[in-house]
C-alpha cells in the first residue's frame, strides 16, 4: 500500500546541500507493523513526512494505495491524508488556542462529519488514551505527555488505514507508554498498518519488521524473528 | 542549595481544583545527581518549574541558596534564574526566529557577556552536543532531536551551579542519549548540581538519587546503593 522509488529529499542551505534522504526505496504492505529507527537527524521524520503526504519528494515517486501521490494537487492530496492516514507528530503539533477536545475533532471537521459524532467519537477517542478527565485543558493546560496523549487519540479518531507515529511514547512513563503500545497492538490485530519510528528497543520489538535509517539511506530492513 | 517546604500548586478549572503538587517536602545540596520519576500528569515537570524559579507555588516555601525565593520579585527572580540555573525544558521552548547559535547565545545576552565571547561560549556548547554543523539552522530546520540538543546547549553555556533537564533524551537515539549523558557526567564531576526528570530507567540509573512523584507527593526518596 505504500511504494517508496528512490526518494530523495534535499535542502539547500546558502552553499550547501543537506541530503535529508538520499536514495531511499521502500515497500510496506496493508497490515504491517513497522518500526523506523536511526540516529538523530538520519531522516526518519522526513521520511514520515513523505509518507503521510505532508512533504513532497525532492526527487523519486511515492505510490499510496495504487496512486501516484507526486501526481496529485494539494486540495486532492489533503484529501488522500485525510481519508487514508492518523499522524502522530514528534513535536505534537496541536492548537493551542484549542481544548484536547477540539484538537482530537479536528480531523473529524475535515471529513464533514455531524457535530454530536464528532462529540462523541472525540471523547471516545480521549478515553482510549486515558485522558477522559482532561478534555477542556487546552496544550497549556497539560503535561508533556498528557499532550503526547491527546495527539495520539487525534491520530485515531478517523479510524485511518495508516497510523504514523513518530516518538509516540517519548514523553511517557513505561506503563502509560504500555497503554498506548496495548492500543497500537488492538489496531493492528483490526487490520491497521503501523509505522512507527522510535529509539527505544523496547517499544520496537513490539512491531513486526524494523528499518533502519543512516545518513538518509536504508542501512537495515528485516522482519522479526519470532513475530 | 534547593530547600522545598510543603509545596503546594493548585489550578482552578471552572468549579474544580487539580493539584499538580500536593505537599512536597524535598532538600537537594549541591552536587547532588537527582533524577525525578513518575507516572504522566504527577507533577514532574510542576515540580521543576518551580525549582527552576519559572512559576511560584500556591503555598509553601522555597529557599533557593540561602534566599527565600518566595519573598524576591520578579526581576530579582529573574537575575537569580538566570546566574544560577540552566533549564532543559520538555518542549524545548527554542525561538523560531532565531538559529541554533542565536539560541544558545539568550542567556549571555541576558548576563550581559561581550559579542565575541557569546559567539564563541555557544559555539563550543553547540559542538558539546555534537551540533557544530547545524549552528545556522532555525529550529524549524533542524530534527527533533537536533533541537532537544540546542536546548541542552542553551541550558549550560552559562555554567549554571545548577542543572534542570526535564526528559533531556526523549528524542534522542541511544546513541546521542549517551553523548548527552556522558556530558551530564562530566558536569557533576566538575561540581554542578543535577536534577533530571526521567522516564527512562536507563537514564535513570546514571543518578545518585531517586525522587519518585504520584499524584503531586512525593511517595520515594532514596540513594542508589552502588553509587
Ligand atoms: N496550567 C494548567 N492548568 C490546569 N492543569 C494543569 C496546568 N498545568 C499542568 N496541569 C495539570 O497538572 C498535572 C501535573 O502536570 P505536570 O506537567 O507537572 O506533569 P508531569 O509529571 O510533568 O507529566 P509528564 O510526564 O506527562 O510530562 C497534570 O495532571 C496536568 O494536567
Ligand atoms: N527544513 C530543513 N532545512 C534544512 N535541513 C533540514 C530541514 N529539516 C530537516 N533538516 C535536516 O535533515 C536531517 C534529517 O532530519 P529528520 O528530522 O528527518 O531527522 P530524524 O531522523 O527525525 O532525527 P531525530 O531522531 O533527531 O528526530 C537533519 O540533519 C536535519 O538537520
Ligand atoms: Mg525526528
Ligand atoms: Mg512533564
Amino acid at each position: 500500500v505504500i511504494d517508496l522509488q528512490t526518494i530523495h529529499k534535499n535542502y539547500r542551505m546558502g552553499s550547501e546541500t543537506i541530503r535529508a534522504l538520499n536514495g531511499v526505496d521502500c515497500r510496506i504492505d496493508a497490515n504491517e507493523y513497522v518500526a523506523i529507527m536511526g540516529p538523530s537527524g538520519s531522516g526518519k521524520s522526513t521520511l514520515m513526512n513523505i509518507i503521510g503526504c505532508l512533504d513532497r519528494p525532492s526527487a523519486g515517486e511515492y505510490w499510496l494505495d495504487g496512486q501516484n501521490v507526486s501526481k496529485l494537487n494539494d486540495k486532492a492530496l489533503a484529501r488522500v491524508r485525510n481519508r487514508m492516514i492518523g499522524f502522530v507528530f514528534q513535536t505534537f503539533n496541536l492548537l493551542s488556542k484549542s481544548n484536547a477536545l477540539q484538537n482530537v475533532e479536528t480531523p473529524l471537521l475535515y471529513g464533514g462529519v455531524g457535530r454530536r459524532e464528532r462529540r462523541n467519537r472525540a471523547r471516545q477517542a480521549l478515553e482510549r488514551v486515558g485522558l477522559d478527565d482532561r478534555t477542556f485543558h487546552k496544550p497549556s493546560e497539560l503535561s508533556g505527555g498528557q499532550r503526547q496523549r491527546v495527539a495520539v487519540a487525534r491520530a485515531l479518531v478517523n479510524d485511518p488505514a495508516i497510523l504514523l507515529a513518530d516518538e509516540p511514547t517519548g514523553n511517557l512513563d513505561s506503563r502509560t507508554g504500555e497503554d498506548i503500545m496495548a492500543l497500537f497492538e488492538e489496531l493492528y490485530s483490526a487490520g491497521q498498518t503501523i509505522i512507527l519510528v522510535t529509539h527505544e528497543p523496547g517499544i520496537a520489538v513490539r512491531a513486526k519488521r524494523h528499518i533502519h535509517l543512516r545518513d538518509g539511506e536504508v542501512t537495515e530492513d528485516y522482519l522479526l524473528e519470532n513475530s
